[in-house]
């Protein structure tokens, strides 16, 4: 038997928002740590990399390991059909054919269970090795959206560059170009708003916009983002998820042919 | 011109 359940069940509405444009499917795998999910987008260019610990929940109970492909199109259709202050339960047996999803209201007037058909799906998984990267950039996950949205409207990739004067992100195609340079915040009063650069050497390197947009669909998530670079190694735009976990993407850099 | 580098150069199966 495997049972979740979240009282601040908007966070997987909003984990769902976060990834259902990037894949259609994924493996939900459920063991005695919590949730973990992993999946590349079709073209393998970028990966998604979302862990729930199984103590942030308000009860979890996970007998056998358990690996659950889900249609995420259909997930979202059924997440978006519980309300914002629900209290969310998934639920399914051992060997599960189906998951069930429990909603309640907070004064638990209202119930619904939905349940959904699993897929059985064979999807590679990658090894990710930690890494010291050499720039680490925090900063307010609405200002990167904003930074990415608007720079989308120059070109097709974003050069982000960083040093030790701060953070740039710039775009340029056939309209001109644009840059946005973001200094290390002086004086924070409050640390979600602030920018913090940390580098242990400069670095510059082009992404492609289309893949920055699907990343900040977390952005409802966590009031901050971090972005992690190193040369030879892709990009990880990370959002941390309450005190339950975080969603990861990475996302491999474009090159000069 | 640049090309898309992919995920698979970088990191291996587990």
């Amino acid at each position: 038997m495997f049972e979740a359940r979240l009282a601040k069940g908007a966070i997987f509405k909003k984990i769902l928002e976060a990834v259902k444009d990037l894949l259609t499917e994924a493996s939900w795998d459920c063991g005695d740590m919590g949730i973990t999910l992993q999946a590349m987008d079709n073209a393998h260019v970028s990966l998604v990399s979302l862990n729930l610990r199984s103590d942030g929940f308000d009860k979890y109970r996970c007998d056998r390991n358990l690996t659950m492909g889900m249609n995420l199109g259909s997930m979202s259709k059924i997440l978006k059909c519980a309300g914002n202050d629900d209290i969310v339960t998934i639920r399914a047996q051992d060997n599960p054919d189906t998951v069930t999803f429990v909603f309640e209201s907070e004064n638990g007037e209202k119930q619904s269970d939905y349940e959904m058909k699993l897929m059985s799906l064979d999807l590679e998984h990658l090894q990710i090795p930690e890494t010291e990267y050499a720039c680490v950039v925090k900063m307010p996950a609405g200002e990167f959206a904003r930074i990415c949205r608007d720079l989308s409207q120059f070109g097709d990739s974003i050069v982000i560059s960083c040093s030790k004067q701060g953070v740039k992100f710039s775009a340029s195609g056939d309209i001109g170009s644009a840059n946005v340079k973001l200094a290390q915040s002086s004086n924070v009063d409050k640390e979600e708003e602030a920018v913090t650069i940390e580098m242990q050497e400069p670095v510059s390197f082009t992404y492609a916009c289309r893949y920055l947009n699907f990343f900040t669909k977390a952005t409802p998530l966590s009031a901050q983002v971090k972005l992690s670079m190193s040369p030879e190694y892709p990009l990880m735009v990370e959002y941390a998820i309450d005190d339950i976990g975080q969603i990861r993407y990475f996302l491999a850099p474009k090159i000069e042919d | 011109k640049q090309g898309q580098r992919r995920l698979d150069s970088f990191f291996t199966a587990a």
